[in-house]
């Protein structure tokens, strides 16, 4: 069993969206995976169509709740836990020091063994929920957009996992995902020529495209497998896959 | 004077990129306007050319620093207070009860008056720094790109808003801004009826199309003004700037 965190402080690169997806693509190919939705906005659960508020991941590591009770089989091989409704509060703890940073790692012991995948969905932030992602993670996915901003953001998102790995003597494999490519955009190119330059051998293979099909989805809680079967997207997502489970980089 | 949050927990929706284009057609047209960059990622700086760490808000807050003094002048009229180095342990404050979310407005007491229009850049979150942003703040921008999860994620944002509003006893002028619209998207022209339906008369006049220029120009350090000065996109940000002063809704 490996737990991936799917990461990154700058906002809107395509983290929940990576998330969904490519757990959906893994869990067609026969693979058990659980998504945990470690946002407290909550986005991951409603793409995959599960919209009212329930207890999740915060209540086990707040509350000490059981896992088994509150997963949620979304589709099939495929588990999700929500966020609950006190995930914010995990921000804010004050006491406790820096066991508050490993409350997800205890949460997940001795749980969710049978499963090959677990990924955790991040927030756009860099405190104490990112802390307890990367803690309790082995290997971190980085879904990056094809824009300047987003470039810029990853020197601040490696300063941060440099500190992590200083501090937990932990070396995380690290790979970058091209997740909003739009190849008729110099800017896209750029970015993506930059990541291959400075990141050899840890940019996974396929781009996901900028679609629209992407944007729409969630609406329906849908994945892209279940909303455009055919699609140039849904394939991007099956090659992001089989990146994923051979180590396929460009 | 009066002080403005651009703020939407949702991530990558346009909160910087409308800080800094609308920040500095307002400066061209004679207003004089500080732009406070108040997320730790640091990004208003940088699309304004301003790329090495410097101290800022966060030292006037946690420090007492001068604000006079951390002041750069970046273009005529317009004036940036730089995020500064300690921006994250704000999220993490532990002591000091309510009044971690007063901090900014403390720090802003009795300067800035000479200017007509201080706006607060902040981060995706809902957590100690928006709080201060909110605290601090007499209206509120409300960016949203034109997709389904910065609709979803809006009903999260009012929620929150809500919340302060019963707390502070206040009563925010709110405004929507459509960031990010593709006219050849269904889903962009969707959600513009969505919040022209659910929010008559908050809606600004002028949607702000999606446009590669505006991807681009943060790795310059410039304004759409000053990238491309001719551009549909600098029309669309002097067409926001005109909503601003007038009250132009849809
Ligand atoms: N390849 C793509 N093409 C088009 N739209 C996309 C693509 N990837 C993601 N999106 C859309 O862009 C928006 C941002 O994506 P998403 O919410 O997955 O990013 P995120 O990093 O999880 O955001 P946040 O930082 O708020 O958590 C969503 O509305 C999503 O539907
Ligand atoms: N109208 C637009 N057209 C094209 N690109 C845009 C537009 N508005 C913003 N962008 C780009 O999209 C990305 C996200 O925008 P921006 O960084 O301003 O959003 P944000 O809400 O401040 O993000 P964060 O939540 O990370 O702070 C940036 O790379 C920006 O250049
Ligand atoms: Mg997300
Ligand atoms: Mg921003």
């Amino acid at each position: 069993m490996s737990i991936i965190a799917v990461i990154n402080q700058k906002g809107g690169v395509g983290k929940t969206t990576t998330t969904a997806n490519l757990g959906h693509v893994l869990a067609r190919s026969g693979k058990k995976v659980t998504l945990i939705d470690f946002d407290p906005q909550g986005q991951l659960a409603v793409a995959l169509g599960v919209v009212e508020r329930r207890q999740g991941i915060a209540e086990v590591m707040l509350e000490g709740r059981d896992i088994r009770q509150l997963l949620l089989e979304v589709r099939e091989n495929l588990q999700l836990l929500t966020a609950g409704v006190r995930l914010m509060d995990i921000e804010q703890l004050r006491d406790g020091g820096a066991q508050r940073g490993e409350l997800l790692s205890m949460a997940l012991q001795n749980s969710l063994q049978d499963q090959d995948y677990v990924f955790i969905d991040c927030p756009p932030s860099s405190g104490l929920l990112a802390a307890n992602a990367l803690f309790a993670s082995d290997e971190i996915l980085i879904p990056m957009a094809g824009d300047f901003l987003a470039l810029q953001g990853l020197s601040h998102l490696l300063e941060t996992l440099k500190k992590f790995e200083q501090v937990l003597q932990k070396n995380y494999k690290k790979q970058l995902i091209m997740s909003r490519f739009s190849s008729t955009r110099r800017i896209s190119r750029q970015v993506l020529n930059t990541l291959c330059k400075h990141f050899p051998g840890q940019v996974m293979a396929t781009v996901i495209r900028e679609t629209v099909l992407l944007a729409e989805c969630p609406g329906f809680g849908k994945t892209i497998l279940e909303y455009r079967p055919g699609s140039r997207s849904a394939r991007d997502f099956r090659g992001l896959a089989d990146d994923f489970l051979t180590g396929r980089v460009l």
